[in-house]
């Protein structure tokens, strides 16, 4: 089991939309994947479960972390086969603070996804809010592999330096077995700023960032209003043709192309 | 003294780039401009100062909120005349633990601002991460008037709601004055999905969302890694064009067009 954290404290890079097209793009080879969503926001949750039916309120993360819930009572199935979420819930906004002084509140989520055993699921898929904070150390002390969206751009670009020694830490502190399992680019441009960016980051990284890169595709930023992925929604577009790509990079661990 | 908190959590919307760019509108207009950067990622610290220079600490929002510095002390020139900026600071992303049991968190920066008396500057903007915490908190607290950047696409618009509750949950409790100066839409592209989330929101919002849109320019990207504002890189851009007009528009409580 391949449990991975796609994170990224800068925000709209493109985390959601990666865990959730190459969580289907791995679901539709065969595998079964655990989509958790880590970000009060829970976009991921409202891209593929929508709202929770009125008056309900179905288990959640927050049920996870912060109650002890077992992880396999608190999942939905998806229409997608072998693809399954734990949703996100609003109360995830204060677990920095009801956690605070709870003894060993950065590993809840490792010791919940240790309970599942190493063959519930091929991959789990951590998505992860555009902050440090204690949900994002939650995923990364959870994680065997770093995923980081990155967008092509300044800010974005400006950001990694913080978010290594993020990981830096994590590693020698929580989690020794923690490594970069690899860098997607998001959010691709054929522009000269998006090429600049790419190649300064792939001078930094090396072969550590996917051959595969996510062009912008407005059939991607589409999908989620249908509350379907993008191999759902429009299974012809550049979109779901990078996603694809991504999902067989992932799997065979080589260029994909 | 007008104190506008630029918010919203979604990431990626806008938020850094409204405030460097429609600051920087306003002072080419001849007014005294004083932008604070709130995010611990310091996005808007590196667009207009880049790195702090080697060896030394200069001050920032961080000694402002934490330690009690006046924000006169803590301001920066920018190179363009009217524009000034109070930096961000990595020992921000703490501020949530710092101050979890200081009185009166929520409304550090609001006293901060009180002591520089009504005519200091004729803008305050706040530049706000991409959540809903302390940080936020108090610089809705210590706001006037919320500007909510907004990218016309389905997670933004879904977030709207939450934002609705905090600020009303704000203006009940702690900032009674508190009230939404707008909707700053951002981003916008000749799509079918811009439009529709456009017609969606000023359905919900009507007049309180500017008639000035800012559309999607790669010369807006591009501006942060010249250390510059779109006024100043390339002032014939469009970028340039929807951000004075947005001004324009802030200033003159009218439609610019
Ligand atoms: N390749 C793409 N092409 C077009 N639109 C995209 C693409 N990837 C993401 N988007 C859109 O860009 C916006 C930001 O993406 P997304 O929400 O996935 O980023 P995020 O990093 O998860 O954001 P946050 O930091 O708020 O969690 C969304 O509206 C999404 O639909
Ligand atoms: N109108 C625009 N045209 C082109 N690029 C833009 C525009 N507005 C913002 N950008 C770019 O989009 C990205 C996101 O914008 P920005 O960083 O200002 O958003 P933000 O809401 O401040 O993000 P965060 O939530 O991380 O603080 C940046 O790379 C920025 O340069
Ligand atoms: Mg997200
Ligand atoms: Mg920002």
């Amino acid at each position: 089991m391949r449990v991975i954290a796609v994170v990224n404290q800068k925000g709209g890079v493109g985390k959601t939309t990666t865990s959730v097209n190459l969580g289907a793009g791995l679901a539709r080879r065969g595998r079964r994947v655990l989509l958790i969503d880590m970000d009060p926001q829970g976009n991921l949750t409202d891209h593929l479960l929508g709202d929770a039916p009125e008056g309900t309120d179905r288990p959640s993360v927050y049920d996870v972390i912060v109650e002890g819930k077992p992880v396999l009572e608190c999942l939905v199935e998806t229409g997608t086969p072998g693809l399954s979420v734990v949703p996100s819930h609003e109360d995830m906004a204060g677990a920095e603070l009801d956690l605070a002084s709870v003894i060993g509140r950065e590993v809840l989520l490792r010791d919940a996804l240790a309970e599942l055993g190493p063959d519930a699921f091929d991959y789990v898929f951590l998505d992860c809010p555009p902050s440090l904070g204690l949900l994002s150390l939650n995923a990364l002390a959870a994680a065997d592999e770093v995923f980081i969206a990155l967008q092509t751009e300044f800010f974005a670009m400006r950001g990694l330096s913080a978010l290594d020694r993020t990981i830096d830490l994590v590693r020698r502190r929580i989690n020794p077995r923690l490594r970069l399992g690899g860098i997607v680019a998001t959010l691709v441009d054929p522009t000269r700023l998006s090429r600049e960016v790419t190649e300064e980051v792939r001078g930094h990284y090396g072969d550590r960032m996917f051959t595969t890169k996510v062009r912008t595709n407005v059939r991607l930023a589409e999908a989620p209003s249908h509350g379907k992925h993008i191999f759902d929604y429009a299974p012809d577009s550049p979109g779901a043709a990078d996603y694809a790509a991504l999902a067989q990079e992932v799997e065979e661990g080589r260029s994909a192309l």
